[in-house]
């Protein structure tokens, strides 16, 4: 229904200024109508900007600031709506190690009620995790998994 | 809920039956590059049975049934089995599929068809996968996807 | 030929003068993300006059002038320097953009158009920038790319 | 000219035939008129099979194996034309270590004739360079550039 959707966009938006502020430690982002004259068919529109800097083409943002955008968006809408588990693929490939530490907090915030299931090249992400498997292929197109231990 | 086991057996490259047993909080999986990893998230889709199938690397069965190598033949079968708990209450989710293009699901063993493994999941709060996998290198065309597009992900949620 | 120097100013984040000192071999960019590592790399596209320069993150004037933060106010005038050396033989590239959109191109000091500086550079032995810059995400797509733009590629080179 | 350009074809086909192998260290890969018939016009097309696997769709390679793939069709480029200078932006991300390190072995047997920038988080690719240069933001949306010493 339209008042269920502006409902959910009106929450899911003051969650992605939370989250991103604690990404990005401040600064100011939201997520709105791209014609608000037409909200039952508008598409949504987000707008970033890191701390300090100002408004601009999303464009603008580094490969890193996107992602880091990205990730607080969908974990906005994790807090509205809580999900029992989620799959990401090297979604932290392109974060340096400030904003990998902060994307992995926010993780661990929320992996009570969400079980995360994370593929990684990351040192840090697997410092984190409670398990962790290991991929190799001993012989090609055949993969051989091992659970391992975290020392 | 969570989910308990993921059982793989003829699907890409995962020739040998291998069973993965996930416990609550994060699970993390690494390796060399070609290695699998993402083949286990295809897994994940692929019994999830959602929208997303469609984006699956090679969806086709001839793409997603082990197809061998330069000295192994390849297998006439891929099953994916998937073990969800939810309030002590088990409950398992089966997808296969053959060579002639045939498949079959199964909830909690009974053949159903897919749209009943989409309402089932959609009652324990699992929407149509639109958000909560999100696949290697999406992550980084996300911002500049069509307006249509986060909207659709907003009514998931919603 | 070498690169001996990047003199970027006013030029997206570069908004103090700053000298960058080439040598032979490899030179590695490091830095946490947002810093302005891509931001050099736009400014030897922006510099090297080419195609790419469409795809330049926002390469209206507007978006290449520094344009300040919440305390500090933009700049009216982007100028990058490009110091090549050839076989003894020292080469200055210049590009220059006012606020008004109003730019102008340098070769050793002298105003020429556009063409000039591709002319040079193409006698130089560089080509039109289609296979020697690699922009950050571009080698994820280049597989997925259409046939037209991979035979372009072989096209510069050829 | 048409004779020029399926010449270079057939050249850079070979090279690429070899930096593949270098990289994958085994395997095939070509690259091919998409529309032999009309070698005008016609785009081209990549095919590559890592060692001890099959030809298949470039689209089930996994993401680092795209990348090195990607790598080598550049590379070979360069050995048909080698160039004075080349900038990379982040192109190692999706490789694990031993992939990076192939990579920058590569990149360092032609660092003589082809002077390279390449911008990077990984500290291999660090080690290998000559030269190092860091960029921070003391303020917002101002890059200091620091010149760094390896230890
Ligand atoms: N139908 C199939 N039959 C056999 N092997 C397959 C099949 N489909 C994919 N593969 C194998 O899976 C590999 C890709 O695996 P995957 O994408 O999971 O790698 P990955 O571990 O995610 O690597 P990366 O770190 O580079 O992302 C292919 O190279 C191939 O060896
Ligand atoms: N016209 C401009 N004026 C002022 N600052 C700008 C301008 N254009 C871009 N910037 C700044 O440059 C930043 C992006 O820098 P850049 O893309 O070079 O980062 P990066 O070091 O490559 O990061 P990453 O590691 O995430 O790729 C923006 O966040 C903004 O601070
Ligand atoms: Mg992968
Ligand atoms: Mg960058």
């Amino acid at each position: 229904s339209k008042d269920q959707f502006l409902k959910a966009l009106d929450e899911v938006n003051k969650h992605f200024q939370e989250v991103f502020s604690l990404l990005f430690q401040g600064g100011k982002a939201d997520v709105k109508l791209t014609d608000p004259q037409n909200p039952l068919e508008s598409g949504l529109e987000i707008t970033a900007q890191p701390p300090g800097k100002k408004v601009q083409n999303l464009s603008l943002l580094s490969g890193g600031e996107k992602c880091l955008t990205s990730l607080a968006f969908f974990f906005a809408l994790f807090r509205y709506r809580p999900i029992p588990f989620c799959i990401l693929d090297e979604v932290d490939a392109a974060l340096d190690e400030t904003n990998l530490t902060r994307f992995l907090n926010l993780m661990k915030q929320i992996k009570n009620q969400t079980q995360f299931i994370i593929i990684t090249h990351n040192f840090k992400t697997m410092e984190v995790s409670d398990y962790l498997y290991g991929t190799t292929m001993p012989e090609p197109n055949i993969t051989q998994l091992y659970s391992m231990k975290l020392s | 809920m969570i989910i308990k086991k993921l059982d793989i057996h003829g699907f890409k490259s995962f020739s040998e039956k291998t069973r993965i047993l996930f416990h609550p909080g994060i699970t993390a999986i690494v390796g060399p590059n070609g290695t699998g990893k993402s083949n286990i998230v295809d897994a994940f889709i692929w019994i999830l049975g959602g929208k997303k199938i469609k984006s699956l690397r090679g969806e086709r069965s001839e793409n997603v049934i082990f197809n061998g190598n330069t000295h192994r033949t390849p297998l006439s079968m891929a099953d994916v089995a998937l073990y969800l708990e939810d309030n002590d209450e088990e409950f398992t989710l089966n997808h296969r599929v053959y060579r002639s293009g045939e498949g079959e699901y199964r909830l909690n063993g009974k053949a159903v068809r897919l749209k009943d493994i989409q309402e089932f999941l959609w009652k324990k709060g699992v929407g149509e996968k639109e958000y909560f996998v999100i696949e290697q290198g999406s992550i980084e065309g996300f911002l500049s996807s069509k307006p249509v597009e986060k909207r659709a992900l907003l009514e998931d949620a919603a």
